[in-house]
């Protein structure tokens, strides 16, 4: 279970992305980079959220959420039709 | 949708918005598993071009030919799958379609019935037959497919409401939920929050976990929740039993009639090699014992539908499907593949008992195809979510409801009504019920109102629908709950059954800003973290100096939460809450009083409303009072509900009041 990916949903403070980069994009890749080089980019949001979905392992997760500028890693949650 | 525009008195020639006066350019984005384009009720004659802000677009996929598929109606339509597929592996494309195409009907029902366009000679297999339109009859459709086989990921919706605000829909539509969590770490919550800032109205489905108290899902006060109602239109399927008696169920069943002449009935109880056989689960039945005969199942883990398949594949010939105590007397109607009708609990347990008991027991079904004009209606479904409010109990939900019970809309062309592999019928029109079938009606309202007032904040078009909605029928009854068989509270329907034609000219509204939701947010005791997550990072914090209260927030509707004295000495004792509220004038100048009533078992709320009459002097102004509840301590537990209205004598502006203990 340790290795296995699953899609998560991290909030990005905006505000916070270091000067040296210009596209809010680029950051994300960079902080998904830095936890690991292997895991997927799935989405970025930017209308009606701002942050990204990526396939992680639970310890990318964690390590992620202690990244600067991250607010939270949310799991990816199924939802039901009504 | 067939019937319920007159149901909701929008046939009457004098449409909300003259048809020739305006082209629409108000778009609704639904969220859900596709759309099947071929469907007439995406004809786009008499429409306008395409508004030139809109930024959609139908993308091309294997089966969906945006030049084809695409029009002036139906003017975006994409497909998120990355979440789903992250989860569940890749799309099998044998059995789903990977692109915005409708493989489930779903999709294709909840978008005709918002903002389809008008067909006429609709319905399914003879039955419902009526002209089928939308509620918002001019509005354009942009669809967003989220949801798979597998369900609908978070990932995707979240994808799809970022693209869909970024398109530039005005109403949003999810016929989708989960269970109640926090706001910060529901995507649904935060991606409607930011649509909401952007002028965008979030309608979504209010569950359909019915009855049992707070089973709602899409709670946040920025969201409009939808519970379900039904309609004044039945399907009669009348069981007649060999002693004479017989009990009315309802049906859609079309095809070979049973013989008018009772045949052999039997219980499938009584039928089967397995331990749960009465529930007419595949491969449980004994061909021997039902072949040719009625069998009488019982409702429970496997679809109604599948139900009958079994018992047509074990060689019977008819089926009784009887509810149990979960669905008590609610009846949803279904195309069964054999001669089938749904009977209540009550009709049930005595059809069952005679079953049981008579040495030789027979019957037939009677098929009484559509009646209309069915009262009392509407009722609140019994599979309709209820509240109170699981994560703020102090903002009531559902917020209002709308039809959802027994809705003919358009259907996909790659299955037939039942969603059985077997069943190789192929339909235009398909009539389903749940609360996924009210929240497009809602969400086709709120795009006529958007279209009558485009100025309007998602929570002005809200507070009109909720201020206007009734909770009576003509006759002065409260609105009944089936579930209970007693009259409906708001805890079951909100501010009550929606009423357009009174929505468009609501007289006051209670309106919110993105800052009146994020004050709610310091009232719930968020912190600025979390309050970033769901705002897209404003830099917001809440000010420590500050009294921030639920009970602030302008909400058309109120849920006032008491405490239970704790000690024996202050039994007596009296608790105070003190509601405060700010209403904005958008009909003319007028003068409105107020009245406020309440009823609870075992106690008596006093209502106060400072100032008591309201004098608006000009169309935009902006009045404020406050209420006062004063209410004895009662055990916890207790509830109770009541209304406050300010009239003009024109207008009637109604806010529920729910009061609980706790």
């Amino acid at each position: 279970a340790a290795t296995r990916r699953a899609s998560y949903i991290v909030h990005m403070a905006k505000t916070q992305m270091p000067a040296r980069f210009t596209e809010h994009s680029h950051w994300y890749d960079a902080s998904l980079r830095s936890i690991s080089d292997s895991a997927d980019m799935l989405y970025t949001y930017d209308t009606v959220a701002h942050g990204f979905a990526a396939r992680l392992t639970p310890a990318e997760a964690r390590n992620l959420a202690r990244r600067p500028g991250v607010l939270s890693v949310l799991p990816d949650t199924t939802y039901h039709l009504h | 949708t067939t019937r319920t525009p007159e149901f909701l008195g929008l046939d009457v020639a004098d449409e909300l918005v003259p048809e020739s006066s305006t082209t629409s350019d108000v778009v609704v984005g639904v969220l859900d598993t596709g759309v099947w384009p071929e469907r007439n009720s995406f004809d786009d004659t008499g429409l306008g071009p395409i508004p030139a802000v809109w930024k959609g677009e139908c993308v091309a996929a294997k089966d969906f030919d945006p030049a084809k598929s695409c029009n002036r109606k139906l003017i975006g339509a994409r497909f998120f799958s990355k979440g789903y597929e992250s989860s569940m592996g890749p799309i099998d494309e044998s059995h789903e379609s990977k692109s915005p195409r409708d493989a489930d009907g779903h999709g294709t029902h909840t978008s005709t019935t918002a903002a389809g366009s008008a067909v006429s000679d609709a319905s399914l297999l003879g039955y419902a037959t009526g002209t089928a339109r939308g509620m918002a009859l001019r509005a354009r459709i942009a669809v967003y497919k989220v949801c798979w086989t597998g369900g609908c990921f978070s990932s995707d919706i979240l994808a799809a409401m970022d693209a869909a605000v970024n398109d530039g829909c005005h109403i949003l539509s999810l016929s989708l939920g989960g269970g109640a969590t926090d706001y910060y770490r529901d995507s649904v919550a935060i991606g409607a929050f930011n649509a909401m800032e952007s002028g965008v109205l979030v309608s979504c489905s209010a569950g359909n976990a019915g009855p049992g108290a707070a089973t709602l899902s899409n709670l946040a006060p920025w969201i409009t929740t939808v519970g379900a109602g039904t309609i004044d239109r039945d399907f009669p399927a009348y069981v007649v039993l060999g002693n004479g008696k017989n009990y009315t169920g309802v049906s859609l069943y079309s095809g070979k009639l049973l013989s008018s002449t009772p045949i052999p009935l039997i219980y499938a109880g009584n039928a089967t090699n397995s331990s749960n056989g009465n529930l007419c689960m595949p491969g449980t039945l004994v061909p021997e014992k039902v072949a040719g005969k009625v069998v009488l199942c019982e409702r429970g883990i496997n679809a109604r539908v599948q139900k009958g398949m079994v018992v047509k594949d074990a060689g019977g010939a008819g089926m009784v499907l009887a509810n149990t105590a979960t669905n008590s007397e609610e009846l949803v109607a279904d195309a069964h593949l054999l001669p089938a009708t749904l009977i209540g609990e009550k009709a049930g347990n005595v059809i069952k008992a005679y079953a049981l008991s008579d040495p030789n027991p027979t019957a037939t079904i009677i098929f009484g195809g559509t009646k209309v004009g069915v009262r009392p209606s509407p009722v609140v479904a019994a599979f309709s979510s209820r509240g109170p409010n699981a994560v703020t109990p102090e903002i009531l939900k559902p917020d209002l409801i709308a039809p959802g019970v027994n809705i003919l809309a358009g259907w996909t062309g790659a299955i037939g009504p039942t969603g059985l592999t077997t069943d190789s019928r192929r339909v235009e029109f398909n009539i389903i019920s749940g609360t996924s079938m009210s929240c497009p009606h809602v969400s086709g309202l709120a795009a006529l109102l958007k279209e009558e007032h485009p100025d309007w904040s998602p929570a002005a078009i809200k507070s009109a629908l909720m201020t206007t909605a009734y909770v009576t029928y003509p006759g002065g009854d409260g609105i009944l709950d089936i579930a209970t068989g007693q009259a409906a509270t708001p805890f079951d329907f909100g501010a009550g059954h929606a009423d357009p034609k009174s929505a468009v000219d609501p007289g006051l509204i209670y309106d919110l800003t993105p800052e009146d939701y994020l004050e709610f947010l310091c009232a719930i005791d968020y912190t600025s973290l979390q309050i970033a997550a769901i705002s897209k990072d404003r830099n917001y914090s809440c000010d420590a100096r500050k009294n921030y209260s639920v009970s602030k927030l302008n909400y058309p509707s109120f849920s006032v939460a008491f405490a239970t004295a704790s000690g024996s000495a202050d039994k007596g004792a009296t608790a105070t809450v003190v509601h405060e509220r700010t209403v904005t004038n958008v009909g003319p100048p007028a003068t409105y009083k107020s009245t406020a009533t309440a009823k609870v078992d075992g106690g008596e709320v006093q209502i106060s409303v400072e100032p008591a009459v309201l004098n608006f002097t000009e169309t935009g102004e902006k009045k404020s009072y406050t209420v006062k509840f004063t209410a004895p301590s009662l055990p916890s537990g207790s509830s109770g509900s009541g209304r406050l209205e300010w009239s003009d004598g024109k207008h009637t502006v109604a806010s529920a009041l729910a009061f609980t203990w706790t």
